[in-house]
């Protein structure tokens, strides 16, 4: 069972602030549940599958770009905030409360949906039942962030470390490349050494035979 | 004995490369690891 | 004012659901206020800093230790669960409230403070203003959670990257290494087919000068 609570002003009277709880299994296209408290009172209703269908054939709207719309102005919340409007009509006893929701448009607005909601005989329950859905989401939320934060730092050292193990490669192979040149020099010139040594011997040689044969 | 000294002497050079041998990448590298830094 | 809301259950009555909000200005030795609600109705009262010296000097308990108590007791909620006990007693018009806690011990428990609390006349305010509390604590780790999401995968992405230059840097000076032999190879067998080829010529001279002495 997904929930979702958002803080609502109605346009119909703005100065209040409720609660606006809405639940759904999997899928809000298949019918949701809605839970509405101004703190003191709660109502609650439901919207069946039929109903949403019924809606969006009433609106020839498209019954997949329907429930988008449901999602934004009943999930998103302050997300969507200013392009969904809500009102509220209660009755004397507030045994009765007509909600509906509707989109905002430039020139003016359309309805989406509405319900009629039932008084909750002990709203001190629901209440209880929204603060502690709250703290179980704060309490997963501080969880998943600890170990968000635990992760990131992981990651942090990891990629520390690897950029050392980098910077250490990168000396590594300019070390290496210096040190082979270094060698190589020491052993070509030992070649050239014999190179030069092997030339002056043949050249003493050709000078002997010349003198050997001048002599002759 | 002083012979084979003069013999390895007229082959090899101070680091045991031939002259004349060609060489490969195996004797290179023996060869360098036995080049210490006496510039 | 830092705020934490935290759900309680009275040793006094375990079934009941309290939730219990604590505030304070920076440091909760300074003084602290509380709000209680059981959903319905709700209570509030504050503790002063003189209080909170009194009571460390009635229990002979050094002030600082003191209030790291009262902070495990008041705010560390579910994660000091088991450890501190609440007790609470109202009387008949839910006019007064005694709210009292107390530090658990394996051989019992003693009291670290209690107090009375008021009862509050609109408790539907105190009900949306916990709720608005909760919905903008939840809107900051909301936030956070984002931020560190993105920074977890920048970091996993920085972390790959600087892996892949890691891993490509040891291929290129394994390269380096094979490629420099192949070139110190080429130019090192060229001096020695060099110096084969004067040796060749020396050996001719001698032989030739060998000759020339024979025929004189």
């Amino acid at each position: 069972m997904e929930k979702i609570l958002n803080r609502i002003c109605p346009v119909s009277d703005p100065e209040a602030v409720y609660f606006l709880q809405v639940s759904w299994e999997k899928d809000l296209g298949a019918g949701f549940g809605i839970i509405l408290t101004d703190g003191g009172c709660a109502w609650t209703g439901t919207v069946s599958e039929t109903e949403i269908s019924r809606e969006a054939a009433d609106m020839e709207m498209n019954r997949e770009k329907y429930v988008e719309e449901l999602k934004k102005a009943l999930i998103l919340g302050e997300e969507s905030a200013g392009k969904y409007n809500f009102a509220i009509s209660r009755d004397e006893e507030n045994a009765l409360c007509h909600f509906s929701y509707e989109r905002n448009l430039k020139d003016g607005s359309f309805q989406l949906g509405s319900l009629k909601l039932q008084k909750v005989s002990h709203p001190a329950d629901v209440v209880k039942e929204l603060l502690s859905h709250c703290l179980d989401c704060l309490g997963r939320l501080q969880v998943e962030n600890e170990h968000l934060q635990k992760e990131n730092e992981r990651l942090f050292s990891d990629w520390s470390d690897v950029e050392k193990r980098l910077e250490k490669c990168v000396e590594a192979k300019e070390e290496l490349e210096a040190d082979l040149y270094n060698r190589f020099i020491l052993v070509l010139n030992e070649k050239k050494a014999k190179i030069r040594n092997l030339q002056k011997l043949l050249n003493e040689a050709k000078e002997s035979a010349a003198d050997t044969k001048c002599t002759r | 004995s002083p012979d084979t000294k003069e013999h390895f002497a007229r082959e090899y050079d101070c680091y045991g490369d031939s002259y004349t041998a060609d060489t490969d990448v195996a004797q290179l590298k023996e060869v360098f690891s036995r080049v210490t830094d006496n510039k």
